[in-house]
């Protein structure tokens, strides 16, 4: 099953 | 006080039309080096950052940073009724809940000038780091449109695979199943129709074809498009806008669990 990932798994807030 | 005059005003309304439907509201950003954007979409999936340098605008005042909270659509509204060959200016006063977009027709016999009120947004900013990429694709903007839209009639995700053989795009739906192989060819009349790939390993991605055919809104930005693949990041797809800066989009991949 593919997963779709969000970008605030990658990058944190500034 | 800010008052941003942009001779090629067009610029403006190309870009409202590449994010507008990714993003309902954004903060614009203005400080002495240009007017940016940073957002996500609404489910945090995909990210539209936009830069307009100071330099590009034929007169570029910005007394103190200011962030000025837009309605995308609203903004769009009004920017289409600025002319193609209009001068836009974008001014804004400290402390006001509004901002006016100034029309001027090339030959100055038309002079319009449209107030939209500004909104509180709470956005939430990410902070991107440079990054050095597996694999960056530059090819034109128009094939990447075509092999988008074409893509998403056969499947709803897609497969970038690099390699030194070339570029894949490659989907799968109910029908059937779709590759399209595009080998590196610079021997072009015009740089601008060339693909060239620049590999430091092989990467393979999967992504939403959905949010990747938004991204092409832009294409009428730049004739050219920057993929930039790792596969521990989300992909970058960048439009150029000619001596001013760039429209980039982030999108996250999928992955198989």
């Amino acid at each position: 099953k593919r997963v779709q990932l969000k970008l605030t798994e990658f990058y944190q807030s500034a | 006080m800010l008052e941003l005059r942009l001779v090629q005003g067009s610029l403006l309304k190309k870009v409202l039309e590449a994010i507008k439907d990714l993003v309902n509201d954004a903060n614009f950003d203005c400080s002495s080096s240009g007017f940016s954007l940073q957002a996500m979409d609404s489910s945090h999936v995909a990210l539209v950052a936009l830069l307009l340098r100071a330099e590009g605008f034929e007169h570029y005042r910005c007394d103190r940073n200011t962030s000025m909270g837009m309605n995308l659509g609203n903004m769009s509204k009004m920017l289409k009724c600025a002319g193609n060959d209009d001068i836009i200016t974008i001014k804004g006063d400290d402390g006001s809940d509004t901002v006016t977009f100034m029309f001027e027709s090339p030959t100055q016999d038309k002079i319009a000038d449209f107030e939209m009120k500004l909104m509180d947004i709470d956005s939430e900013h990410l902070g991107i780091p440079e990054a050095e990429y597996q694999a960056i694709v530059t090819m034109p903007s128009s094939e990447f449109a075509r092999i988008c839209k074409d893509l998403a009639s056969i499947g709803d995700t897609v497969v970038i695979s690099v390699t030194k053989e070339g570029v894949k795009f490659s989907t799968r739906g109910d029908i059937g199943t779709a590759n399209i192989v595009l080998r590196q060819n610079t021997t072009v009349d015009k740089p601008e129709d060339a693909t060239v790939i620049e590999m430091n390993e092989p990467v393979s991605l999967t992504f939403a074809l959905r949010y990747m055919n938004s991204f092409t809104k832009a294409t009428s930005l730049s004739n050219t498009v920057k993929i930039s693949l790792s596969s521990e990041l989300p992909v970058v797809v960048e439009y150029k806008i000619a001596e001013m800066g760039y429209v980039r989009f982030y999108l996250a991949p999928k992955i198989e669990e």
